[in-house]
């Protein structure tokens, strides 16, 4: 299934060179430069760059979650997440896939199906998943994503070092907000 | 522990331990990485004071200087040598703060070994490592960036005293942006252009010397301070540099390639891309450090998903935990997804790069287009995908996602910088299209092509042959 999902962005990113190449060999051929060509096909040139790099990623991704030595529940939790980062970037980008009709309608249904199907499988284990990276507390530095999940009063905690709260009445009460209430 | 989330834990299906081993490269490289993590976590020293939100601009610059050369003592003295190693001890220790020091051991220190002649080496580096000399890089200017062969500052070689005179010649030719430059540095390597017997002969590395290295007063026509603050990176002296006549000897180019001998002639290198080693190995590490960026921002969002309840779901029952939202899941999954696939792309790309670099230092080329493209464009990649999913990550956290507390807006200030430095993103994208283009031929004509780009030449009237089951 991972070689399906890339065969679809090799073949995206083939077609969309294809496009930029063409698009200048056009430009040249109706008497502008090379340079002039290039320089007026630098979006579509753009496009074919980032599906390119789109391919490695998902090509880098599939062979690491292939080769991995890992369990076998592992390894299926890795490769719905490997088939989901595919999928969503078909559906992110779903007019480069279907633009040449390499995707029918109905296959496009299927992997709005599957989006959704993935979505479920992940969620279980969705906490485990981000435990994996193995940040320590100081390090996130954050009191909504605290390993033992207490996020409110850490929040609170947190509030109390403001400065604003060292005194029970500030200065700028008695400069600005006294008088004017005086006045 | 709150419920939710042991829950959470409690119903996983996997062993989070084996994909920890995995992403670090292997179990004892976990076992590592903890003890420096908890090393740092539990050095009295670092405890800091007040959260460095609550901070000035001056009190956060002291804390990081502080922290930092601290930090770099003490890994010396456990003999940690491997810069990995040495991020996951400086991470736990002062993760809210950007080194000063960050160009000094990321960027001046490499060039040196990797540009400078034996000589240079041995005259620079012990120094550079013992802190005496504190360096930048200095590369950008106020009005020109990616585009190094734009660069206007000046090193005009004069034979009479085997001198460099080196300039600013314009108000758009300071430098400007390097970190630490402002007030930590007191030297820096100068990126100018090359002016000998009346030609100008490209850019070139030149070390010099902005302070004295006794009073860090300025060296005569330097000119240099902070530019003031920024939407990050606040704990680091980004700096301006205006030289005017500054003399430097003629061993003070970085010779290693290219050099200008004593009467003034120069000899160019071997080949002109050999200078690009340098940046080709900071944005394969900037793939890794995107990565880093997007999961940290995913661990908040998800844990705090799991944690937030909101919204009876049906009239009178309880709050549902937001993360069986399937507009979350669908937000955030992918981002998951995301920063495992560049957590793996970076550590690729990182291995590429320490197998062509060997084959670079010996003198063979041939596989530097392909890896100065790969980088290039993964660099760019990466960037765009990690600042928008932090930003997506923090609207996931409602309104706790805007305040400070979340951690989310310092990650997303921390790491947006990615998509500008070291080569804007479109340029980067740009570049791996004019790789592309020139490969196109061989593609086309069905020649020898490397194993990343045998695909581009795959039958284009081909279908998906994708089934139900995907």
């Amino acid at each position: 299934a991972l070689g399906c999902l890339l065969k679809a962005f090799q073949h995206r990113a083939a077609r969309l060179l294809s496009d930029a190449a063409a698009r200048i060999e056009n430009l040249v051929r109706s008497g502008k430069s090379r340079q002039e060509a290039w320089d007026a096909s630098t979006v579509a040139l753009t496009w074919a760059a980032k599906a390119y790099c789109h391919t490695f990623v998902v090509r880098t991704f599939s062979q690491i979650v292939s080769d991995a030595a890992v369990d076998k529940s592992t390894k299926d939790v890795l490769t719905a997440l490997c088939k989901l980062y595919a999928i969503d970037g078909i559906i992110e980008n779903l007019g480069e896939f279907i633009e040449d009709g390499f995707f029918s309608p109905h296959q496009v249904s299927f992997l709005k199906n599957k989006l959704a199907d993935l979505l479920a499988e992940i969620r279980p284990n969705a906490v485990a998943l981000v435990d994996a990276f193995d940040y320590p507390d100081k390090t996130l530095d954050s009191c909504l994503g605290r390993y033992d999940g207490q996020v409110y009063p850490a929040l609170y905690e947190y509030a109390k070092n403001s400065p604003f709260n060292e005194q029970e009445v500030l200065d700028s009460y008695h400069k600005f907000i006294k008088p004017a209430q005086t006045e | 522990m709150n419920p939710d989330l042991a829950q959470e834990r409690r119903r996983a299906t996997f062993d989070p331990e084996q994909v920890t081993s995995l992403l670090y490269r292997g179990p004892e490289n976990v076992r590592k990485r903890r003890y420096l993590q908890n090393a740092a976590i539990q050095d009295q020293v670092l405890r800091g004071s007040k959260p460095w939100a609550f901070q000035s601009r001056v009190e956060q610059y002291e804390t990081a200087l502080q922290m930092f050369i601290y930090m770099m003592k003490k890994l010396d003295e456990m003999g940690v040598t491997d810069p990995l190693e040495r991020m996951y001890y400086q991470e736990a220790g002062a993760p809210h703060y950007y080194n000063p020091m960050a160009l000094h051991t990321g960027m001046f220190i490499p060039s040196i070994e990797k540009q400078g002649t034996k000589e240079q080496k041995e005259r620079w580096l012990p120094m550079a490592r013992s802190l005496q000399l504190i360096g930048t890089y200095a590369q950008t200017e106020m009005g020109h960036g990616t585009f190094i062969r734009g660069l206007e500052t000046t090193a005009s070689y004069d034979p009479s005293n085997q001198e460099f005179v080196l300039n600013s010649p314009t108000v758009t030719s300071m430098k400007f942006w390097p970190g630490g430059l402002g007030k930590t540095s007191n030297c820096c390597l100068v990126m100018a252009q090359l002016i000998t017997q009346g030609k100008k002969r490209g850019i070139h590395l030149f070390f010099v010397q902005i302070r004295d290295l006794k009073t860090h007063r300025h060296m005569p026509g330097v000119e240099s301070g902070d530019i003031g603050p920024k939407f990050g990176f606040n704990s680091n002296d980004n700096g301006y540099l205006k030289l005017s006549n500054v003399r430097i000897p003629r061993e003070n180019m970085l010779m290693r390639y290219s050099k200008v001998l004593e009467d003034g002639t120069y000899v160019p290198p071997t080949n002109q891309r050999i200078g690009y080693g340098t940046m080709v190995f900071v944005r394969a590490h900037i793939v890794t450090n995107s990565a880093r960026g997007l999961s940290k921002a995913c661990v908040i969002a998800i844990r705090y998903s799991a944690v937030r309840r909101q919204t009876e779901v049906s009239p009178g029952g309880p709050e549902a935990q937001i993360i069986d939202y399937q507009t979350q899941q669908y937000k955030l999954f992918p981002l998951l997804a995301t920063a495992y696939a560049m957590y793996f792309t970076g550590r690729y790309a990182e291995d590429y790069y320490e197998q062509i670099a060997s084959e670079i230092e010996a003198g063979n080329l041939e596989s530097l287009n392909q890896l100065h493209a790969v980088c290039a464009g993964l660099k760019a990649f990466s960037t765009w995908a990690c600042t928008a999913g932090i930003e997506t990550c923090r609207l996931c956290c409602g309104g706790h996602g805007y305040s400070h507390a979340s951690g989310i807006p310092k990650l997303y200030t921390y790491y947006t910088p990615g998509c500008t430095y070291e080569g804007e993103n479109n340029v980067m994208m740009l570049q791996v299209a004019r790789f592309l283009m020139k490969i196109y031929p061989d593609i086309k004509r069905g020649g020898p092509i490397h194993e990343f780009v045998q695909y581009l030449g795959a039958d284009l009237t081909q279908k998906s042959c994708m089934t139900e089951e995907v």
